[in-house]
């Protein structure tokens, strides 16, 4: 379902050129859990944001269940986004001046929802990440982990085929983790592909393959032999 | 060097009374390396935005140095925080629209430092946290990773004798979540407190003491018997 050839992207900032990712080959089936690790500025969100349309490679080429994204036109790739992909971004990205329910609600605005299904969708969301009494609470009234699961129950609402999700547990202890986790492989068991970047080892083992990134291309690339 | 008695912190939002810390008694004595650690929305950031003189109890005493924190106006409470208070947040807080290295000499602006001094301390700052090749960068050209150590780079220019660190290490690979540690490893031996909190025990294992917190409360505080 996912398709990359000598994917690059680079930054240029005044003299500098930052080469963020420098030549990536990777191809992921349908219903496959993928883990991808590596050092601090090794490329790992620019990578997921290529994945996940919100941002274009310098060069390279990128297919999305079969077609070349690049070729795609702005309403079309807003769409995959909404319907197809699921997003947890590294840093949130939460609308401030709005509650919880309202944040996790906008996908299906954007969907076309009617209120009442919206509502309950959203709710049923939040729920499921343990937050059933923070919805009427704006992002600046929660905690870090709290925001985090908000994202999670955003980017899960819509029910999309894909998700990505840049380092979802970093902000939760170990038991609520797990309960993310838990939530992650029962949508696995369910068809979902999934592709998680993180720093943590137990999280990566919830995972049946590893891809690890230094330097903007990929280092090594494992299905575990584990269960 | 800290004290504080039945520390209380609650929120009003419409007819809900959030009780985000109900009764905390903490003493912390000079040169301590202490580890907080406790459930998602557990009142961590709560008590360290406290101790940091951030925000004010709802009720309760705290101590700082000797003195009585509700008793201080705001310029001492000010000049507290800028001279002897170093605090790295959840959520970085980098001003967006300027470089890495203005982030950093903010609190030295603050203190009054000239220009040239300024810079040198910044850049050494930046140095120590692995990011002497990323001082030209904006917030938003930086990856998770190096907001957070941009983060702790201003938290540590002024050398401030109290570090309060909330999960400085969340967005860290292993490798560099050890160097950032060994940072505060040689800043706690030459004489700094650090209250750091954490969701991770190889890193709260770094501290002489944990302290645990459970809905508002402090459930346990230990000196670690192992070296
Ligand atoms: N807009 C930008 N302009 C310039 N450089 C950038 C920009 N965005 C990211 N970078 C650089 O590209 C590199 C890769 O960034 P990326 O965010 O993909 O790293 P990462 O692997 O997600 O790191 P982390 O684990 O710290 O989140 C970093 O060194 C970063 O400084
Ligand atoms: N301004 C606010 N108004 C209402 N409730 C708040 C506010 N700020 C925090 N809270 C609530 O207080 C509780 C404690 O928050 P705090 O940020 O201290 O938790 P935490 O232990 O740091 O959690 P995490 O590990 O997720 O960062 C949370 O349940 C949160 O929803
Ligand atoms: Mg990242
Ligand atoms: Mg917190």
């Amino acid at each position: 379902v996912i398709l990359t050839r000598d994917l690059k992207k680079e930054y240029e900032l005044g003299a500098e050129t930052v080469r963020a990712l420098r030549g990536v080959d990777m191809q992921i089936e349908k219903n496959e859990f993928v883990a991808i690790m590596g050092p601090s500025g090794s490329g790992k969100s620019t990578l997921l944001n290529l994945i996940g349309c919100l941002d274009t490679p310098t060069s390279g080429q990128y297919w999305l269940g079969g077609e070349e994204v690049s070729q795609l036109d702005d309403n079309e790739l807003a769409r995959i986004r909404n319907r197809q992909i699921g997003f947890v971004f590294q840093t949130f990205n939460l609308l401030p001046r709005t509650t919880a329910l309202h944040n996790v609600e906008l996908p299906l605005i954007y969907a076309g929802l009617p209120a009442k299904q919206r509502h309950e969708q959203a709710k049923a969301a939040l729920d499921a990440v343990g937050l059933a009494d923070r919805m009427t609470h704006h992002p600046n009234e929660l905690s870090g982990g709290e925001r985090q699961r908000v994202a999670m129950a955003r980017a899960l609402v819509n029910q999309p085929s894909l998700l990505l999700a840049d380092e979802p547990t970093g902000n939760l202890d170990s038991a609520t983790s797990r309960e993310i986790m838990d939530v992650l492989v029962g949508l696995h068991d369910r068809g979902e592909t999934i592709l998680l970047v993180t720093h943590e080892r137990d999280i990566a083992a919830y995972s049946d393959r590893l891809i690890t990134l230094r330097d903007g291309v990929i280092e090594t690339d494992q299905r575990h032999t584990i269960g």
